[in-house]
């Protein structure tokens, strides 16, 4: 573990954390897309396949079982309890466009051609672009709640923070891992042009609100 | 490149 990974995880937290905080405040999911909490709660169970046949940390462990946990609580105040406010006509991403492609790709690109080796590359392909939706959603709506750019924000720093621990890892454990580093890189180009919207305008106090 | 180390990251 180094600080960025730590970083990274808290970061990751957070962002799930916000995510469940405006919903439970606001009683609503208002601009956010249900397709990608569906492809996170994918990704989560898809690699943690390993909970309970590899034991790492208590850390590792807990973390895990939050991350699944909250996922699929997450899609359930999405789609049953706030089901009134879940804006599915603007969240029409086809999710079969990611995931397709993504499975495919799991099994010709891998380390290991084993069942485990392969669900958790699927894992890692279909995060880096499962925020597609939701960036899909706000760029449909033009703008997004304050407190969802804190969520988005979080979100993409996490894996930008992942990037920072995979350089660290490689120089002083000599640990690389080719299939990560370069799904964690598409990640988080695909937040860029966020990133630039939430520090140039939400930093400054005004909304997040995307050129029509 | 030895990626087959126990997957420790989340």
């Amino acid at each position: 573990m180094n600080v960025f990974r730590l970083l990274g995880d808290m970061s990751h937290l957070l962002a799930i954390l916000i995510l469940l905080l405006k919903m439970w405040k606001t009683r609503s999911c208002a601009g956010i897309s249900g397709k990608t909490q569906i492809l996170f709660a994918l990704v989560f169970t898809t690699r943690y396949l390993d909970l309970f046949s590899s034991f790492i940390s208590i850390y590792n462990t807990t973390m895990k079982l939050f991350f699944i946990a909250s996922s699929y609580f997450t899609i359930f105040l999405m789609y049953s309890k706030f089901k009134a406010t879940y804006d599915s006509n603007h969240d029409s991403f086809r999710m079969e466009f990611l995931v397709v492609p993504v499975g495919g790709l799991a099994f010709l690109v891998n380390h290991e051609f084993l069942p485990l080796e392969i669900l958790w590359t699927f894992s890692i392909y279909l995060e880096s672009v499962a925020i597609l939706p939701q960036l899909f959603m706000v760029s449909k709506t033009g703008e997004a709640e304050t407190i969802t750019s804190h969520y988005l924000f979080a979100l993409g720093s996490y894996r930008l923070l992942y990037i920072f621990n995979w350089v660290y890892r490689y120089y002083f454990d000599g640990f690389f891992d080719l299939i990560a580093v370069v799904a964690g890189c598409v990640q988080t180009i695909l937040y860029c042009d966020f990133f630039y919207l939430y520090i140039t305008k939400v930093l400054k106090g005004k909304k997040l609100s995307l050129p029509a | 490149k030895d990626s087959s180390a126990k997957k420790d990251e989340l």
